[in-house]
């Protein structure tokens, strides 16, 4: 049976699990192309 | 170790109380499958370790970079849209239509959908327009006319129905549809 | 203090990375500096430094509103890391040397905040350093480092590879999830990483798989470890499922390593995972095509495949110890002194716990009779290429008599796990599928097992049935194998009693 220490920690580690949003290339800099700007709510607004 | 050993698994009304059914007698792989961008009929024509977003699919909503490589050539092409040593940037509707008229259409889908909520992607509206393309509020799609074909407007003159040119951002390409209009969904 | 001097030090180099892209000339003089002043000149001072900057990096993470970027002092760390390797003349120390002792100082520190904190331990900021660790070496490695000017420093890198995949596969060993429980799913996130994973199954020579079998041996054994029969916690269910995702992705895009290391990767699996172990058997080579197993007029002598033999990346013979020259002796000149001396040597001190359908304890040593029916097979099929098919296919053959002789003298759970390893070998069409097809329906007809002969024959019917009876897929030997019991001659094997007796068994064998 798993030690109840260890599946607390097993179920932390479940709660924090990484996502593919964590995995993702890192960039630091980045040169940005445009500013904001308001443009119409029909437009889609998630890249 | 004969065959009675089997009954907890394969008796429905004793299942799960022995064994966890979905990890004996498993799963219907195909829904796993096409999670993982696996087709039924094509395995091993697409390699999924490379774009493995994470092991679980309710960490996989977003698309991971993949591997690539960018040849020193395509970096640091001086003077790019009269930039100078600089990247290009979009930052004035005013001072850069001009810029903006100089790319093709593919192009502007491309930094139209890219950039949301910024100069760039007003820009590209503006430039579309001029050049006959129609955002379809609902849709979220560009479209124009076909060429080819003269629309018939509905009695009431609320729509008309034609063949038009959508371009499919998803796809990536432009395609023709028969389509009803409405002239209030447009911009 | 040291650490405060430290600390600054790597803030500079945070703010510098975000104010300029990173092939900067300012990136380069930084680092240049760095080493001049001897902030990384002793190893005491690369302990502290390390030390320092994921101190810093993981508590900016804890600081950071979680809507902002919180991984900017972690990414510019695994920046730097990076850096380091490429931009240093390695003269004291190896660059091998070098990298493995800044990973074992971040091992290190992983394990004190792991004690330390125990369920209020956050994983993330660690898997995010070596997630972008990898990534940030996938960006200057491409192409053979092409990147680097300098030709001798290219030439260092291209060698180092190997050291560098293999530095962070040894870190995963150690940081597996029996150890550090509260960072599984960040570990099995990263033995699969798209910069990882693909890179080590597709290391030239298979560099990467030995070290990939202990990964997903790591795996496996905590999963064995901690799966009851009809009690799994919920978090190891969930482990399970991003195991299965795993290894269905590498039977898709690297089939060749299940079948290569189909032996170890079963030898760990808790054998109540049937769709999984069906899954690492049913991997078939690329560009294999396979006849159709349910064809009723299928011969499984004329399948072209079964000449050849399936090449096996582990040799079982390493397992066998005691027994390795009573086996090789008997299969030159077979004896029964030398039969007894492998019938009894296959016992374990004493019973063990087991997690097996049907079964809860286990006292023989089914590693070691996986290892010797394996063997066995390799050096039949080996056999078979020497000489000709007729000295294997032969119930004479010392090969044959050899497993025989286990059915035999065994009792009950002897036989099971005999006949248990002959069908993990019943897979894709090959000369091992071949053979060991051969072994077993001469085993299921064979007259001379006395008042023996129910039982084997029932526990070679149980041990293929289940690997039939689950959902999909299932292992093309193992499906013929049952048609040909099925298709034999004679009485039909519904009119058995063993079968009979179970009428649940009797419906899915006639269906069948």
């Amino acid at each position: 049976t798993m030690p109840s220490e260890m599946a607390s920690q097993l179920e932390s580690s479940l709660l924090n699990c990484p996502d593919s949003l964590d995995a993702d290339t890192p960039s630091l800099h980045q040169d940005v192309l445009s500013m904001p700007h308001p443009t119409s709510i029909f437009f889609p607004n998630e890249t | 170790y004969g065959l009675k050993a089997l009954l907890p698994l394969i008796r429905r009304e004793d299942q799960s109380t022995e064994y966890d059914p979905s990890m004996t007698l498993g799963i219907d792989l195909t829904p796993v499958l096409h999670s993982l961008g696996i087709p039924s009929n094509q395995q091993g024509r697409h390699r999924v370790l490379e774009t493995f977003q994470s092991p679980w699919v309710e960490t996989s909503r977003s698309e991971v970079e993949p591997r690539f490589f960018v040849p020193e050539s395509f970096k640091k092409i001086p003077n790019v849209l009269q930039a100078g040593n600089r990247s290009p940037v979009f930052n004035s509707v005013q001072q850069d239509l001009a810029k903006i008229s100089l790319f093709q259409d593919e192009t502007l889908f491309y930094l139209f959908y890219k950039h949301p909520g910024s100069v760039v992607q007003e820009l590209t509206y503006l430039e579309l327009r001029k050049r006959n393309w129609r955002y379809h509020k609902t849709l979220k799609v560009w479209l124009t006319k076909d060429p080819m074909m003269e629309p018939v407007v509905a009695p009431g003159g609320a729509s008309e129905r034609g063949s038009y040119v959508f371009f499919d951002p998803q796809r990536w390409e432009k395609c023709q549809r028969d389509f009803v209009l409405f002239y209030n969904a447009i911009m | 203090t040291d650490q405060e001097k430290m600390s600054l030090v790597f803030t500079e180099w945070v703010k510098l990375l975000q104010r300029v892209p990173d092939d900067d000339i300012s990136v380069v003089v930084f680092i240049r500096q760095m080493i001049e002043k001897g902030v990384l000149s002793s190893t005491e001072g690369m302990v502290k430094f390390t030390n320092a900057a994921l101190e810093l990096s993981v508590s900016s993470f804890k600081e950071s509103d979680p809507t902002s970027d919180v991984f900017i002092a972690t990414d510019a760390f695994s920046k730097l890391i990076v850096k380091l390797l490429i931009l240093q003349e390695f003269t004291d120390m190896t660059r091998a040397d070098y990298f493995k002792l800044m990973i074992s100082v971040i091992t290190m520190v992983i394990s004190e905040d792991h004690g330390r904190m125990r369920e209020g331990f956050n994983e993330r900021p660690y898997f995010r350093l070596i997630s972008s660790l990898l990534c940030e070496w996938e960006c200057v490695s491409g192409h053979n480092f092409i990147k680097m000017g300098d030709q001798q420093c290219r030439s260092e890198l291209v060698e180092f590879n190997f050291d560098f995949y293999n530095i962070i596969a040894s870190f995963l060993h150690s940081t597996q999830p029996i150890a550090f429980p509260g960072f599984s799913f960040a570990w099995i996130t990263l033995i699969s990483h798209r910069m990882f994973l693909p890179k080590m199954l597709r290391l030239p020579e298979k560099a990467g798989w030995a070290k990939l079998v202990l990964l997903f041996t790591d795996l496996l054994k905590f999963m064995a470890q901690y799966t009851k029969k009809n009690d799994v916690p919920d978090a190891v269910s969930v482990v399970y499922k991003g195991a299965l995702r795993i290894f269905l992705a590498v039977a898709n895009d690297a089939p060749g390593f299940l079948v290569e290391n189909h032996y170890e990767l079963l030898n760990n699996l808790p054998h109540v995972y049937m769709q999984l172990r069906n899954i690492i058997l049913s991997a078939i080579p690329k560009n294999l095509v396979v006849p159709n197993p349910y064809d009723p007029n299928l011969v499984i002598d004329d399948v072209i495949g079964c000449h050849d033999a399936p090449t096996v990346f582990y040799d079982p013979v390493q397992d066998l110890h005691a027994l390795k020259k009573p086996v090789d002796n008997y299969l030159r000149i077979p004896s029964t002194s030398l039969q007894r001396a492998i019938t009894t040597g296959i016992f374990k001190p004493e019973y063990q716990k087991d997690n097996g359908i049907g079964y809860d304890t286990v006292s023989v040593d089914t590693k070691l009779i996986n290892a010797i029916v394996f063997h066995v097979g390799i050096e039949a099929a080996l056999e078979k290429h020497k000489t000709t098919a007729t000295a294997i296919f032969n119930t004479k053959s010392s090969y044959y008599t050899l497993l025989a002789s286990l059915l035999n003298d065994g009792n009950s759970e002897v036989r099971f796990h005999v006949v248990q390893a002959i069908a993990n070998q019943l897979r894709y069409p090959n000369a091992h599928t071949h053979w060991f097809n051969y072994v077993l329906k001469n085993f299921f007809f064979a007259e001379d097992w006395g008042s023996n002969k129910a039982e084997i024959q029932e526990i070679i019917v149980r041990t293929l049935l289940e690997r039939i009876v689950t959902n999909k897929p299932h292992c093309w030997g193992a499906v013929v194998t049952f048609a040909d019991l099925l298709k034999a001659p004679g009485a039909s094997i519904t009119t058995f009693q063993f079968i009979k007796d179970v009428p649940e068994v009797e419906l899915i064998i006639k269906h069948l």
